[in-house]
């Protein structure tokens, strides 16, 4: 129930394979909420193109977890932008 | 748009011109972050353009109401809606039926299918707003391919997650795009650019570290200084002019005195009828004819013509009034304010006319010294051409810029007051399939729109070439050579925190002699030098990096503009600059110091030659002030005798530092 989006942020992909990137975020997520099926059902999104990273719905006890996994720069909570 | 690249310079019936010289665009992609698009718009029609680019790997994705292989074409390219970080961070379920909107790339809000006509639309002949406004409908680069990235859904004033921003970016990256158009903003105060929760800015990171410039918009929060947004050195920030061109709308006191305000009023005159001003009787304090609280107990408003005044330069006034004075009988509001740059129709053709205060004055004094006043209100005409000046708009975002003060922001302006362009059939304020939008999201697809045009001419270009190409060559006058004012409180001339370099050229930034380039080192010393850790600039580029012993300065990041937000002790910068004109060509500088502010170049001379391309210079600064300043603004000029490279200088003299000076 608290769960909110984060922002998984890792910077510049070290993998040309975006199923490999996204494959990687999976189990990093997994080795927090502790099985592949959570990390499922939580992951938003993977970002695998231009950049690595991804989007999930965790806690902020989580979050913390996760950004103290290596190769994450930050995580950061989502948020809205507006039109101008 | 109908009158907004004629203005700029960019006329197809110019013999010569930038848009000729690039094919009107062809075989570029503008990729849009938006509202989605309303693919039946005429401005999407992709009659005479040849085959999708060979790069393009993106696709047009189906959805509710929207059938790609039908909805797509060789204009519209691309098309993507991303929701799902919308809905997961909503509660509540997103309820189409209350705020209406499609689960798919297609646009309710019109917005993106604005930006989309402004930077890469179709011609479209004869297009107008009720007749106000009539032209030719088109984008900067006419022949240029659009892909939309539906990310803002319809919630009040568009609400766009950052989860979805940066998924659209990334898939951006990857489907080939040649330029990012981002009409978004957020809240102040602004996140930092790479460890915090600035989306854009790390989104445009890596597109930029791609070789795609990504423009965007500088936000909506003017006059204010320290309002503009989207401020990371990598991205082009846009600020918003009005154009020449500007809709008087006659009113004509009993006296025979016409006043000309300004209105988007298409409807039936309203012939000479009662004209009042709402004013409490006696001894009651409050004032009952502020537009945003009228009190009309005391005032015969049905079947009259109502005067207000607001001291605020938003429209909500006019809208408030609007709905007060038709609510209570009356046929008209003359509203008197501080110009908002923000014209538009009342509902259902009732005239609300704006005038500013000073006139609105004369309208008062007009109605106190006459028994019976009398006021007739005549449509709206539209006045094309010299006699309407450029101004920045009350509403585009300043500098300084509140991260980084060194970073010149906004970088350019564009025009984005009163544009008339595609818009959906959702959209309240569209007649004929075009409506008039106002605001920075529409100065940032001009801005995109010759980009791509410039990426079309010099395809080996990076996005900070491009970026110095548009700021070092701007016009710091309006076309005709007259001066460019700020609005605000009071007006002033325009200075490059309202600005930038100034106004776009795009016909000079084809050819602009030199370039201030950068690229991922010049980046990498500039999260140095504000204070970035090794580590997440290492991750963020993706290559082991480690910032100097000596830590490097902000002021000698390679930009084409010298903003010294802090100048004490005499400093020296550093810059270097590329020939992209003639190879043998020799550079004088020309400096325009700020007043009390002494500046020297060394080399005062640069000689290019077939092995000398890139040459660096330094500029020595020193102030003769001996007081905490505001800025000053000044310049420097690189000539050959043809070409103009003119970088703005800001500097502010600081005795004592870190000092808020509230006396």
């Amino acid at each position: 129930a608290n769960s909110k989006v984060h922002i998984v942020y890792m910077g510049e992909k070290h993998h040309h394979d975006p199923e490999v990137v996204t494959s990687l975020h999976h189990d990093m997520l997994a080795s927090v909420l502790g099985s592949k099926e959570a990390a499922y059902d939580s992951m938003v999104y993977s970002y695998k193109h231009g950049f690595s990273g991804f989007a999930a719905k965790v806690t902020e006890s989580q979050a913390q977890k996760i950004a103290e996994l290596p190769g994450v720069i930050r995580v950061m909570p989502s948020h809205f932008y507006s039109l101008q | 748009t109908t009158r907004s690249w004629d203005y700029l310079g960019l006329s197809p019936s110019s013999p010569t011109n930038l848009l000729h010289d690039t094919n009107l665009g062809d075989g570029i992609v503008i990729g849009l972050l938006d509202t989605g698009i309303w693919p039946e718009s005429k401005v999407f029609n992709d009659e005479g353009l040849g085959p999708i680019p060979n790069q393009w790997k993106g696709q047009c994705v189906s959805g509710e109401s929207f059938n790609a292989s039908a909805d797509c074409n060789k204009k519209l390219i691309g098309a993507k809606w991303y929701i799902d970080g919308f809905l997961a961070e909503n509660k509540q379920p997103f309820n189409t039926t209350d705020s209406p909107d499609f689960l798919s790339p297609r646009d309710v809000f019109g917005h993106g299918t604005h930006t989309s006509t402004i930077a890469g639309g179709s011609f479209v002949y004869n297009a107008s707003y009720r007749g106000l406004g009539l032209g030719s409908v088109r984008g900067g680069a006419p022949r240029a391919r659009l892909a939309m990235y539906k990310v803002c859904w319809n919630v009040p004033r568009g609400q766009c997650s950052s989860a979805d921003i940066l998924k659209a970016f990334d898939d951006a990256i990857h489907d080939g795009v040649d330029v990012i158009s981002v009409s978004l903003g957020t809240q102040l105060p602004l996140f930092s650019e790479v460890d915090d929760r600035d989306t854009i800015s790390i989104g445009s990171f890596h597109a930029v570290a791609k070789g795609i410039p990504v423009v965007c918009g500088a936000a909506n929060e003017g006059p204010s200084a320290y309002t503009v947004e989207n401020t990371a050195p990598w991205i082009l920030t846009v600020a918003a002019t009005t154009i020449d061109r500007s809709f008087p709308t006659p009113i004509t006191l009993g006296n025979n005195l016409t006043i000309l305000g300004q209105a988007i009023f298409a409807g039936k005159e309203v012939g000479f009828t009662g004209l009042v001003y709402p004013e409490n009787p006696g001894l009651i304090p409050s004032l009952a004819g502020v537009c945003e609280s009228l009190l009309l107990n005391n005032t015969p408003v049905a079947g009259n013509v109502v005067l207000c005044f607001t001291t605020v330069a938003s429209r909500t006034p006019v809208a408030t009034a609007v709905s007060s004075v038709r609510a209570a009988g009356g046929v008209g509001v003359i509203v008197a304010k501080s110009p908002g740059d923000v014209l538009g129709p009342c509902s259902n053709e009732f005239p609300c006319i704006e005038v500013d205060y000073e006139l609105g004055t004369q309208i008062l004094f007009y109605i106190r010294s006459t028994r019976s006043p009398t006021v007739k209100l005549s449509p709206s005409a539209t006045l094309v051409g010299k006699p309407i000046s450029t101004k920045v708009a009350t509403f585009s975002s300043r500098g300084p810029n509140s991260i980084a003060p060194a970073i010149l922001k906004p970088d350019i302006a564009a025009p984005g007051v009163s544009i008339l362009a595609g818009s959906s059939p959702y959209d309240s304020f569209m007649d004929g399939g075009f409506a008039l939008h106002s605001g920075t999201s529409m100065a940032t697809p001009h801005v995109s729109g010759i980009v791509a045009l410039l990426k079309a001419l010099h395809s080996n270009w990076s996005p900070a070439a491009i970026r110095s190409a548009l700021v070092t060559t701007a016009w710091k006058t309006d076309p005709f050579g007259e001066p460019i004012f700020a609005e605000g409180s009071p007006q002033k001339v325009a200075n490059p925190f309202d600005y930038g370099g100034g106004l776009v050229n795009p016909n000079k930034a084809a050819d602009p002699g030199l370039i201030y380039d950068m690229g991922t080192e010049d980046y990498i010393k500039y999260l140095c030098a504000v204070g970035y850790n090794t580590s997440a600039i290492s991750q963020l580029v993706g290559q082991t990096t480690a910032c100097s012993m000596v830590k490097p300065s902000v002021l000698d990041v390679n930009l084409p503009s010298i903003t010294i937000p802090n100048l004490r002790e005499n400093i020296t910068l550093t810059r270097s600059v590329t020939n992209v004109g003639p190879v043998n060509s020799v550079y004088k500088a020309n400096i325009d110091p700020p007043p009390g502010i002494s500046v020297a170049v060394r080399p005062e001379t640069l000689v290019f030659n077939s092995t000398i391309k890139t040459i660096s210079f330094t500029v020595a600064v020193s102030t003769t002030h001996q007081v905490n300043t505001g800025y000053y603004f000044g310049s420097l000029t690189w000539t050959d005798g043809e070409h103009l490279v003119t970088s703005p200088i800001s500097v502010r003299t600081q005795i004592i530092q870190y000092y808020t000076d509230g006396n």
